[in-house]
């Protein structure tokens, strides 16, 4: 069950790209997750489109659902609420920018159904 | 200073083999 968010969302955090380029998360783009991800041998890229947003079992949670890949594989998450998303296009986004403001400074959109996040599947799974 | 790899940050999304 989600209670932390993971250090490396905080803004300035250094971020190494497949290639070894270094980047700070806020200036990620989705070229980058693109790129990265067709270096790799072993991670693939799929559009993960979000379904269903609903409140989480804990206080500051969500359930988020996706419908995955090509097939759009439903799958749920559940998340706190200012956990970024990478949407397509967009960029970091989040149940609740302004929480995700306040405690990692990372500018963000509102994550909304119908958005298209970035995530990763093992290349093997296909 | 740390240095996390990229994909640490995206969400890994496998669906489920059943169903």
């Amino acid at each position: 069950s989600p209670t932390t968010l993971p250090p490396f969302f905080m803004r300035g955090s250094i971020i190494q790209l497949a290639d070894g380029e270094l980047k700070r998360v806020e200036d990620l783009k989705t070229e980058d997750f693109i790129q990265s991800a067709e270096i790799s041998s072993e991670l693939k890229i799929d559009s993960s489109t979000v379904e269903r947003i609903d409140t989480g079992q804990t206080p500051n949670a969500v359930i988020i659902q996706f419908g995955v890949g090509e097939h759009k594989a439903q799958v749920c998450v559940e998340v706190l609420l200012e956990y970024p998303f990478f949407v397509f296009g967009q960029g970091w986004s989040s149940c609740c920018p302004d929480r995700t403001t306040q405690l990692l400074e990372l500018s963000c959109a509102k994550l909304c159904v119908g958005d298209v996040c970035v995530s990763l599947t093992l290349r093997s799974l296909r | 200073v740390p240095v996390f790899p990229w994909h640490s940050l995206v969400p890994f999304l496998a669906p489920t083999q059943s169903d």
